[in-house]
């Protein structure tokens, strides 16, 4: 299963949180305004934060981040 | 499976609780207004409690926390 | 296999029952007014009572505890 | 697979009946009005009864006990 | 899977066929009017009759029996 | 998977046959009207026939026997 | 998977046709009209064959033989 | 995963190709008009040949042969 | 998984490439027109060619070749 | 899982790239206007490129290339 | 499970980041206008960025690279 992030502005974080009893950052990928990452959990990534404004595609629906 | 948090103001807490014979808290991940988180179930975490003005989104639906 | 339930008011427990031979309860979880969480069976957890006024999504159906 | 019941008034019991050759009731669960119980099959319940006037709901259809 | 019994009269039976070789009845329970069983196939059951009037619910379809 | 049978007529008889290099008729339950079987595809039972006047019903669609 | 036939005459023939290097016929019911055969795919009837006027319903489509 | 041919007119040939490095045909059934054989993939058919006026239902759409 | 060819004119090929390391032409099946195959991927085929005038009928869509 | 690919023009190709750490071309299938490639990925092809004016189907959808 | 790049532009690259533990650039395709890459999540790439004008193609959605 995966999803989609697509950058809305320049300096936009996808960030992998570590699967197991410990949760911290091990990856933080920048994306600049267009570009778009298309995501997997993983062995290592079992929750992922995204900052800046972006919009996010999954298979059961589609959210804008920072706007209401 | 995962779900999506989307935080609709600063400080909201997306709470892991433990799998297993126990039920605690094993990390709280603060999100600031507008960040986005997708989370899922694992090995360690079982149950997500999330506190403050939040939007959840599953795969059967999607809820407003806190508003009526 | 998850579900999702938001306490409409203070003091919405959400319990889980042992699996296996004896039912008993192994854990109550307090929400407070607007909280949500998110819930899975598991190796300690085949049913879950809700106490209080609460909305249930699950994957076939949204329900008020407590409201006709 | 699970399945919902909901209690429309106090005193229902949600009861399992023992997996196997056997068929007995192992535990029953009794619900005040308004509580929800979410319920699954298990190792050791293969056939669940529910007395008194409550509502199930299951991936396939709603139906009220008691009434027409 | 399962499916869903709802006894529209006293004294409804809901009866267990043995699986293997040999088919007999391996227990009948007794439903209320009002009453409702949910049911699985199991290790030891591969076919259930349906005595009296009641409702019938299952994944493809819901059916009364005795009626036309 | 199963499927169901209504008897509409005293006298219907769901008739099992064999699994394996073998076919032959290894049991027949005999249905009074109005009685439902629901019936499952097992390990000695590999075909189905129905006689008498019979509603069948299966996931992909309901039939009557004898009718035109 | 599996699949009904409903005979619309005497006489109709469901035959199952072996599974393995060698297709030949291992069995064939005969069916008097009316009379309804639900029919698997097993390890020893890999194909099959219906002769008369007959229904097939399967999951994806209902068929009449003979007519056109 | 099974499929179904109706023979529109007489001599229609369904034709059975071999699995593996090579492809012949290891057997050819023929029907009859009105005749409808239902057909698997096995072990040793990877590939099936349709000759004469017949019509094809598989899960995903029905298709004439010969006509245009 | 399969998929149907039905040729529109004589002289249509089907063609198998091989899996693995190497892809090279293993079988031609030729098809006069309006005969149809109906054609599984295997273990020894991994991509299929088709040439000439033809209708492909695939789980998710159909197609003519040579036609715009 | 399976793809298809119509060529619009001559001298289309479709393009294996191999799986693992490296990623190269390993096969470049060529195609005349009109003919169709039916594509798995496999142990050997997990990235596949289509040049030329060409039309693709998917189970999630067709696009052509080349055009806007 | 896979999807499907089409470039807008000449110059669009599709990069791969590294499964596991680090998260680097494995592999970068260019890719010139009009050309589509159809692309999997493999042992060796769980993560991938488009970077350049384009059309993402998914099973839950298209979406454009670059534009609002
Ligand atoms: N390390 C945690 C990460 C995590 C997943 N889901 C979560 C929900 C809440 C908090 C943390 C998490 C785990 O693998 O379980
Ligand atoms: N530790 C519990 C957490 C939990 C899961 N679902 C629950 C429902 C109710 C209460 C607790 C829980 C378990 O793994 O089972
Ligand atoms: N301990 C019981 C809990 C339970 C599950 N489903 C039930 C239905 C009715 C009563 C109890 C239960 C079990 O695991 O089986
Ligand atoms: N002990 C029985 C309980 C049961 C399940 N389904 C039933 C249907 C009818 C009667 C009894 C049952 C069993 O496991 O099989
Ligand atoms: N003992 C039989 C019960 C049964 C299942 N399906 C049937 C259909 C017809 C007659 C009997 C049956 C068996 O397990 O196979
Ligand atoms: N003994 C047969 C019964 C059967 C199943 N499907 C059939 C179709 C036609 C004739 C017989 C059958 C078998 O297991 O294969
Ligand atoms: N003996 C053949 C029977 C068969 C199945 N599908 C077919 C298609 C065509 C001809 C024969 C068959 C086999 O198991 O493969
Ligand atoms: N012997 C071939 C038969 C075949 C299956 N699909 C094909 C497609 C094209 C040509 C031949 C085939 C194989 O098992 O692979
Ligand atoms: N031998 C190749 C055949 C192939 C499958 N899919 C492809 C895509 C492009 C080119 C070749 C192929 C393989 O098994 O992988
Ligand atoms: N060799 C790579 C090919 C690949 C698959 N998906 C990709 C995405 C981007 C770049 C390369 C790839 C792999 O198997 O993983
Ligand atoms: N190396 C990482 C790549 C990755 C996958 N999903 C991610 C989400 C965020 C950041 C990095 C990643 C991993 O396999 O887990």
């Amino acid at each position: 299963s995966y999803f989609v992030v697509k950058a809305k502005e320049n300096g936009v974080n996808v960030i992998g949180l570590t699967r197991g009893k410990d949760t911290r950052f091990h990856h933080s990928e920048k994306l600049d305004e267009g570009e778009v990452m298309v995501v997997q959990f993983t062995e290592h990534t079992s929750a992922v934060k995204i900052r800046g404004k972006a919009t996010l595609m999954t298979p059961f629906g589609t959210m804008e981040t920072e706007e209401d």
